[in-house]
Formats: structure tokens, sequence, C-alpha cells
């Protein structure tokens, strides 16, 4: 499952 | 970070700055699509909320901040400053038929059913969509500048660059975001027909015409 809290894309 | 991811970032912030600098040298947004332009401010904006809650890199706020500046000044320059020669005629996507089916999906299917997980959720949606009112307006007139054509192929392989940057991610790190893959992928195949008509055309000295 994906990380939801991070985002380190733009 | 990759090269993908790298280079895919730089190409966007290519894109983003051909089209300032195509606005402001020829004093003219003749052949740009406002509505496109202003989904894009909105995309970021919705987006970067987590700008105001969550520091990850200097590299990372300092981007996002750079393109939602850019996204308004270019809203600006459209809808003030250069408003005479905006092509409101031809740019008549209706974009209500996008940003309303956009936010219920955004509402079903995300990741967290928080205020900000929704609206990231809806940035990455309406992005995938936001050039269709500009490429709407090239096949009504039927024609775009050749700069303008350079801005559309920067914006289009920025999202290409991201896909090969995912399936980088999802061998080394493990990670993968299904919702901004199946976006990503939607994004871009919408430019694939583009792609086409600028290799073929374009890039061999031509000028971007549709036939009639």
């Amino acid at each position: 499952e994906t990380e939801t809290t991070e985002k380190d894309e733009l | 970070m990759n090269i993908f991811r790298l280079a895919g970032d730089l190409s966007h912030l290519a894109a983003i700055i051909i089209l300032l600098l195509k606005i402001w040298k020829t004093r003219s947004c003749a052949g740009i699509s406002g509505k496109s332009q202003i989904l894009f401010a909105l995309v970021f904006t919705t987006r970067y909320l987590d700008l105001l809650t969550s520091f990850i890199s200097l590299y990372n706020t300092f981007m996002k901040v750079v393109y939602i500046g850019c996204a308004y000044a270019t809203v600006y320059l459209i809808y003030m400053k250069f408003k005479a020669t905006y092509d409101g005629n031809h740019d008549t996507f209706r974009v209500e038929f996008l940003v309303v089916p956009v936010g219920g999906l955004a509402f079903l299917v995300n990741h967290d059913f928080s205020p900000l997980e929704i609206l990231w959720t809806f940035s990455i949606y309406l992005e995938s969509v936001a050039i269709l009112p500009q490429l709407f307006l090239i096949s009504k007139t039927g024609e775009a500048e050749t700069i303008t054509t350079h801005y559309l192929f920067c914006l289009g392989v920025y999202r290409a660059l991201y896909l090969f940057n995912w399936i980088w991610r999802f061998y080394f790190e493990g990670f993968f975001d299904m919702i901004a893959i199946v976006a990503g992928v939607v994004q871009t195949i919408l430019y694939c027909d583009f792609f086409y008509l600028y290799v073929t055309k374009v890039l061999k000295g031509k000028k971007l015409s549709l036939p009639a």
C-alpha cells in the first residue's frame, strides 16, 4: 500500500 | 530521485517557462487556452497545499512554489495583461464537464477520505485531462504556432518520463501509487496524437496544421 501522508513527487 | 523523475520535472518546468516567455515576448496569448491554464493553476493549488503542512526537501518546496507562481502569472497574462489577444471565441471547451466528474471521482476513489488527500487526488485526476481545452482549441482553429507545440511537447514528455520514474521506483523501491499511475497513463495517452504530429511535422520544419 502506498504512503498517503508524504508526497515527494511533484 | 532518479534520472527520469528529475528529467520529468525539468521538462515540466521548461514547458511552463516556454509558455510564459512566448506570451511575454510576443505580447500575445493567441492560440493559448486560458481555460487549460486556469485548470493547471487549480491543479497546483489543490496538490501543493501540503506546502503548509509538511516539508519534504528544499528542491520539493522550491519547485512547488515556482510551478504555482508561474501558473498564476500565466493566468494573469492571459486574462488581464494581454486580455485583448486572448482567443476567447475559440476557447469554448466546457470545463465543468471535466471538473465536476473529476471532483466526484476524487471523492469516490482516493487513498484516504480526508480533505487534503481528496484535494490531492482531485489534482491528479484533473491534471490528466487539463490539457483538453488546449487541444480542443487547436482542433478548432486547425493550427498551432511552433512555440506552442514546443510547450505541448515538453508538457507531454514530462508525464511520459514520470511513467518511467514509476517503473523505476516500483523495481528499486517497491513504491507505487495506483492513482498517480493510472492518471499518468491517461494523461500521456492524450498526448500521443499530438506527439505523432510533432514528430512528423514540427520537427521537419513545418507548421502544425490539421487537415480541414
